[in-house]
């Protein structure tokens, strides 16, 4: 099954 | 002090809607540019990105810039209260930590006002760089919400697959499978209907419906929907505010173990 991916693993903090 | 007031406040009321209930909480930030939200879901899958421009609105005071902290299902249940033509204006003070929701009636004989306590959010803000995306697919918003609606009903994962034939969205569930194929179709009477899709090169990400029809909530707001797609990215589900400015819904695709 594929798995669910993260915003935080795309987007930075700033 | 922060004064803004906006004509058509069935706008923030759609707003409202389309977020409360992907998000709990979350910082309003306002600016010389307007007023603006970044939020993420609880479990950090989807992110929203909200403005709305400071030209937009009939009256836009915002002496510093200022972060107000709103439970979101909240500020949507005092929203409701307003009426769909009213004229709304958010005020608050600096330092205070309340925000007043003005409602005015088109022809002034009605005038409500509603104060809300704020909260402290510790909200983290996410850079989201410029990115050339490989695909971008304009719809009918309505056409968007129908095939999400659709597809989840027959299973939990949608496959947008961008190629030269159109866009297919597929599903599969226990019961059996489904795709629905839209093809370009540019020479409509109302622009409104279009679908067009610039295609850099193809690409096929999976993603989760149950966020893709949250982000449907917005549809109210926008006849028209830009779905942005590229491998190794968060796919964006665009909805324009009429002359105000946009809500992004950023979405984490399913990756492959």
């Amino acid at each position: 099954d594929a798995k669910q991916g993260n915003i935080m693993s795309f987007f930075k903090k700033v | 002090m922060l004064e803004l007031r906006l004509l058509q406040g069935s706008l923030l009321k759609k707003v409202l809607e389309s977020i409360k209930d992907l998000v709990t909480e979350a910082n309003f930030d306002c600016s010389a540019t307007g007023f603006s939200l970044q939020a993420m879901d609880s479990s950090h899958v989807a992110l929203v990105a909200l403005l709305l421009r400071s030209e937009g609105f009939e009256h836009f005071r915002c002496d510093r810039n200022i972060s107000m902290g709103m439970k979101l299902v909240n500020m949507a249940m005092m929203l409701k209260c307003a009426g769909n033509d009213d004229i709304i204006t958010i005020k608050a003070d600096d330092g205070g930590d309340t925000v007043t929701f003005m409602f005015e009636s088109p022809n002034q004989d009605k005038i409500a006002d509603f104060e809300m306590k704020l909260m402290n959010i510790d909200s983290e803000h996410l850079g989201i760089p410029e990115a050339e995306y490989q695909a971008i697919v304009r719809m009918p918003s309505s056409e968007f919400a129908r095939i999400c609606k659709d597809l989840s009903t027959i299973g939990d994962t949608v496959i947008i697959s961008v190629t030269k034939e159109g866009v297919k969205f597929s599903t599969k569930g226990d019961i059996g499978t489904a795709n629905i194929v839209c093809r370009q179709n540019a020479t409509v009477d109302k622009p409104e209907d279009a679908i067009i899709i610039e295609m850099k090169e193809p690409v096929s990400l999976t993603f989760a419906l149950r966020y893709m029809n949250s982000f449907t909530k917005a549809t109210p707001l926008a006849n028209i929907v830009t779905i942005s797609l590229s491998s190794e990215l968060p796919v964006v589900v665009e909805y324009k505010i009429a002359e105000m400015g946009y809500i992004r819904f950023y979405l984490a695709p399913k990756i492959e173990e």
